[in-house]
Order: C-alpha cells, then sequence, then structure tokens
C-alpha cells in the first residue's frame, strides 16, 4: 500500500 | 484509553510504553497519535491530562524523529498553545497542567533545536506574558 505523507502545516495560533 | 485511563491509580508504563511501540509500529504512527494525544491533553481531568503529557514525554524520547517532526508542527503546538492560554482553554485548565505543558515546550526548545517552530512558539508564549520565567 502507498501512504500519504502529510507535510502540511497550519500557521502559530495568536495568544 | 488504558495509557491515559483516569481510573488508572498510577501512571501505567505497561501502557504507556505499549502507545510508544504502535507508534513506531504504523506508517501513520505519529500523525494520528499527536491528535489522539492533544485530544487527551485537554481534557477537564486533571488526571487523564496529566497521564497524556506523561505519554507525550515517553512519545519523545521514545519515538524518533518522525514524532518529533509531527509534535514540531503548529497544528499540534497550537493544541498546547490552547491548553495555557486564557483566550481559549487556560482558565479552565489547572495550574498542574499548564506548568507541565510550559516545562515540556521548554524542554524541547533546548533538546530538539532543530525543531524551529517549537522554539517560535515558546517564544511568542514569552512574549505574550504567558509564560513567566
Amino acid at each position: 500500500t502507498v501512504s500519504f505523507h502529510d507535510d502540511s502545516d497550519e500557521d502559530l495560533l495568536n495568544v | 484509553d488504558k495509557a491515559t485511563n483516569p481510573s488508572n491509580r498510577q501512571e501505567d508504563w505497561e501502557y504507556i510504553i505499549g502507545f510508544c511501540d504502535q507508534i513506531n509500529k504504523e506508517l501513520e504512527g505519529p500523525q494520528i497519535a499527536v491528535r489522539l494525544l492533544a485530544h487527551k491533553i485537554q481534557s477537564p481531568q486533571e488526571w487523564e491530562a496529566v497521564q497524556a503529557l506523561t505519554v507525550l514525554e515517553a512519545c519523545m524520547k521514545n519515538c524518533g524523529r518522525r514524532f518529533h517532526n509531527e509534535v514540531g508542527k503548529f497544528r499540534f503546538l497550537n493544541e498546547l498553545i490552547k491548553v495555557v492560554s486564557p483566550k481559549y482553554l487556560g482558565d479552565r485548565v489547572s495550574e498542574k497542567v499548564k506548568t507541565k505543558v510550559i516545562e515540556l515546550l521548554y524542554s524541547w526548545t533546548v533538546a530538539l533545536p532543530e525543531e524551529s517552530k517549537i522554539k517560535d512558539a515558546y517564544y511568542m508564549l514569552k512574549r505574550q506574558g504567558i509564560v513567566m520565567f
């Protein structure tokens, strides 16, 4: 099986 | 669930190490694990959250770079930030849990300097006055 490697990310939260 | 069960009398290292082993065995282990851990760390039950932080620390020591990469993404770091920030869950979370989250973040800035987003998150909390010392 081929696995999808997820390299995505979101932005740092602002607190 | 077993490694963070609130009815555990003490931390159950058999299950904690079992969780680490499972991460190491599975291709998508780190991605799945950090989602599960983020959820437990945000538990309203302090003991469940504390155990989840122990599991997280154990995974950082035993699951290598694949796991570090996942923890070092803002996607996961943001979930930790929510725990300590009064804008999110901070007012409802115990000092014990918040202190442990900050201690872990700090320890990783020292131990894993290559995970630069961890530093970004930690110093942002410092600038915002959420980390005092």
